[in-house]
């Protein structure tokens, strides 16, 4: 882990001195290494770099503490707070129901994240609707037609064809079902897509939602600045999910997503089944990037 | 970096930012820039379209830098092709793209839903094999996957099929009772077709970052992988992980998936994957 790598960095400087530029940087290039390692994104991982040279240079040794640990704690502690700040709950309050949009990549985990936030709505007192606004994807209606029945929640099950017409027909039937918040189900679509992406800004204009959630795979790579910023200048979100976050992918796209856009990750996926959805801990993701 | 006449220092640090926002990883990136610097050390004073020339065919030459084809030679009996990787990687719509390519060229293709688990993972693999007209062997949903695939393979033989493809659940490599579940597929169809599978096609989300390498190889050690299968290339992700795969486990990469249609599947050219990184 990272502490290791440090540590033969800084054989020679225990208990005395302070950090310099000097013996601070070669520790930068092993963290700029492990971060990349991490699939943070390469612009991200020079930026937190230079932040953290900022914070690490001048500080005395301390004694009792390895200064690679000392290093590490500062990179964790600097990564916690990028990571955290404000507290990252979906926005579900407003006149019901309240619509809540869920858009992102082909196979992100937009489907089966629709059910689990049903689930996560239910436990806390809700009454979710889910609408299958996909009708490109074969039998993408089915599935969370299915997720939905298995899971005990009510769902649009209209014959439209066309997304815009799915989600206004689904809206007036949340209302005439009672529901308080909507859960919108959208295609799978590239950012490069103007098309699709223009879709999904006439679906916002429709059925203007609270709450438009990124879903993101928790194994991006690179791609996940170019994603994150193409979404957010073609449609705007206000949380990201992170998905497959039971893998083991380090998940650096929290720190990429988070430091180019500022909007905070609001939940991790953490399994296949409808109820393995997670609030997202910032210090937990910090540990998991710096592993 | 195109366009200047004459190579400096920064433009190094470029080649590598470029390899790294590739998802090359930063051990690929460092051999690259690294090779690249001693030979043009011999040039004299490069230039930059020079330099690029060497980088792409550096790109390729790591690549095999020829195609390679898929194996679907089955002796006697039919071609068998397991499909297998992560969730929602492309699996059953490259099977749907594939199914219609191989049955375009005259071949007997027949596709087996061995995804038992997942919602509605049998009505999408039918929509394709409806698409690409090709017949379907499905189980009832919970079905248990091997059974299925034994079922398949049967109906394989019986109608004289050229080629099989296996559908597979998606999961993540570090579920090891999913894994020991592909590993009993595998067994069923060795068991029941010798020489089977002639193809297993680790199928990769082209957007995947370093995490792809680690799949590649568990998957690898559980199942033993014959190809890689690249998706959604036609995006913004270059899948350059690729390299780091083929550079520690030696697995080629056979084809790539650049959209959601049927005909949306292509041979992977090293030569093309090159141009595309660096152009
Ligand atoms: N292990 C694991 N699998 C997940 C998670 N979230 C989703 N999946 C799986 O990932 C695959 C894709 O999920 P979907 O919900 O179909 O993804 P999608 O974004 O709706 O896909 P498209 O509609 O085609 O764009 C399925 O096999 C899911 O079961 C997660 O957090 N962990
Ligand atoms: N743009 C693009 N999308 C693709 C490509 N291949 C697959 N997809 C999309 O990616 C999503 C997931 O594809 P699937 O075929 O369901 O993936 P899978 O691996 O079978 O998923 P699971 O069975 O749930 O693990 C779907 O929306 C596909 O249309 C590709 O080459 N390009
Ligand atoms: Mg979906
Ligand atoms: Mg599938």
């Amino acid at each position: 882990d990272l502490s290791s790598r440090l540590e033969g960095v800084f054989k020679s400087l225990r208990g005395r001195g302070v950090l310099t530029e000097d013996n601070v940087r070669e520790a930068l290039r092993e963290i700029r290494r492990a971060l990349l390692e991490a699939d943070v994104h390469y612009k991200v991982a020079k930026d937190f770099v230079k932040r953290v040279e900022e914070r690490a240079v001048g500080q005395e040794v301390l004694k009792g503490i390895h200064p690679g640990q000392q290093v590490v704690k500062v990179v964790h502690d600097e990564m916690v707070q990028l990571l955290g700040g404000t507290v990252a709950e979906p926005n579900i309050t407003g006149s019901p129901p309240v619509p809540v949009m869920v858009v992102g990549l082909q196979g992100s985990g937009k489907t089966t994240t629709c059910a689990k936030l049903a689930n996560w709505l239910k436990k806390k007192g809700r009454r979710p609707y889910l609408v299958p606004a996909d009708p490109y994807r074969p039998a993408a209606r089915d599935q969370l037609i299915k997720l939905a029945q298995a899971n005990g929640h009510a769902v649009y099950e209209g014959p439209e064809e066309d997304p815009v017409e799915i989600c206004r027909r689904g809206m007036q039937e949340a209302v005439r079902a009672a529901a308080d918040v909507v859960l919108l189900d959208t295609a799978g679509r590239l950012h490069v897509d103007d098309e699709l992406m223009e879709e999904l800004r006439q679906v916002r204009a429709t059925v203007k939602p609270h709450e438009i959630l990124l879903v993101v795979d928790g194994m991006i790579g690179q791609d996940s600045v170019n994603v994150a910023e193409q979404f957010r200048e073609k449609l705007g979100f206000d949380g990201v999910v992170l998905t497959k976050m039971d893998g083991d992918a380090r998940g650096g796209a929290a720190l990429s997503i988070r430091h180019v856009t500022g909007v905070p990750i609001k939940f991790l996926g953490v399994g296949e089944s409808a109820d393995a959805l997670e609030p997202f801990h910032p210090d937990r993701m910090a540990s998991r990037i710096l592993n | 970096v195109k366009g200047r006449s004459s190579f400096d220092e920064g433009m190094w640090e470029e080649i590598e930012e470029l390899l790294l926002r590739s998802d090359t990883g930063a051990a690929v990136a460092e051999e690259i820039v690294d090779e690249l610097r001693l030979a043009s050390g011999r040039w004299g004073k490069p230039d930059a379209e020079q330099v690029f020339s060497q980088l792409r065919e550096s790109i390729a030459t790591r690549l095999g830098g020829e195609p390679v084809p898929l194996q679907l030679d089955g002796g006697e009996g039919p071609a068998v092709v397991l499909v297998i990787g992560v969730n929602g990687a492309g699996k059953t719509t490259s099977i749907g793209k594939l199914a219609a390519r191989l049955s375009g060229e005259g071949k007997r293709v027949l596709v087996v839903a061995g995804d038992t688990y997942r919602m509605a993972a049998m009505e999408q693999l039918a929509v394709w094999a409806d698409r690409a007209d090709v017949p379907i062997v499905k189980g009832k949903e919970g079905a248990d996957a091997a059974a299925v695939v034994w079922d398949g393979l049967e109906a394989g033989v019986r109608r004289g099929s050229d080629v099989i493809l296996v559908d597979t659940a998606g999961r993540l490599h570090t579920k090891s009772g999913l894994m020991d579940e592909l590993v009993k597929v595998r067994r069923v169809i060795e068991k029941r077709l010798p020489g089977a599978p002639h193809e297993v096609l680790l199928v990769l989300d082209g957007t995947t970052g370093q995490n792809a390498i680690q799949q590649a190889r568990v998957f690898g050690e559980s199942l033993g992988v014959t190809g890689l299968v690249l998706a959604k290339l036609d995006g913004t992700a270059k899948g350059g992980v690729v390299m780091a795969i083929r550079r520690e486990l030696d697995v080629p990469v056979k084809l790539i998936g650049v959209g959601e249609k049927l005909e949306d599947l292509q041979d992977f050219d090293p030569a093309a994957f090159a141009e595309a990184l660096a152009p």
